[in-house]
């Protein structure tokens, strides 16, 4: 699964 | 996005316009340790590697421009500026930078949740964030006279890692499979050490005395 919703904070 | 992380964003910003208001109409970075600048600036340019490469959103974007353009130039003015280097209290700020940078790229080639180049630089960027202060606060509490204007950046520089808390705690409980715990454990780390501060920062504001750390 790709996770990247840390990645969209500062 | 949620309210948290839109306050904690704005207090960021907020937090390095009034560190770019002291520095450009004051002309004095008194105060002021440009190793913790130094160390901002690393982190950002290490952090957003990403932004040529991904595109999350117009205000993504806009704001990474900001915190890369602003630390580079408020380190650029410290170091450079005719004027405003003169203030700068060289001698009190002696924090030596690879004691945070060095154990912080160790960290981040350990432990981190992909080992590649850019998460690895992500992670190490997250662990410089959260020490990046100490430069800062030994500089305060060595200054015996803390104007208004760095108490209230670093205030506002605290007040955002806390919102930045109260963000993982909603999207944690709003969004399936949000669990980061690198960056929650880094980012709770970053925010404990401006307890002391925020200890004396209030009681200073609550007695209308001027805001200074016990040595």
């Amino acid at each position: 699964e790709e996770d990247d919703d840390a990645h969209d904070e500062l | 996005m949620n309210i948290f992380r839109f306050a904690g964003d704005m207090t960021h910003l907020a937090s390095v316009l009034v560190l770019l208001l002291k520095i450009h109409t004051i002309k004095s970075c008194a105060g002021i340790s440009l190793k913790t600048q130094e160390l901002y600036a690393l982190v950002f340019a290490t952090r957003y590697l990403d932004l040529f490469t991904d595109y999350i959103s117009l205000y993504n974007t806009l704001m990474k421009l900001i915190f890369l353009g602003s630390s580079f130039s408020i380190v650029w003015y410290i170091r450079y500026h005719k004027i405003v280097r003169r203030s700068y209290d060289k001698d009190q700020d002696t924090f030596r930078h690879y004691f945070l940078v060095l154990p912080c790229l160790l960290l981040a080639l350990l432990i981190n949740e992909k080992f590649t180049f850019r998460e690895v630089m992500w992670t190490f960027s997250l662990y410089l964030e959260a020490v990046a202060i100490l430069p800062q606060l030994v500089l305060l509490q060595r200054t015996r006279n803390i104007d208004n204007l760095t108490g209230q950046y670093v205030f506002l520089l605290g007040a955002y890692r806390a919102l930045y808390i109260l963000n993982w705690i909603y999207r944690y409980f709003t969004e399936p499979h949000y669990v980061h715990w690198i960056t929650w454990i880094s980012g709770l780390v970053q925010t404990l050490l401006y307890a002391d501060f925020f200890y004396y920062y209030f009681q200073s504001w609550k007695n209308n005395v001027k805001l200074e750390l016990p040595a």
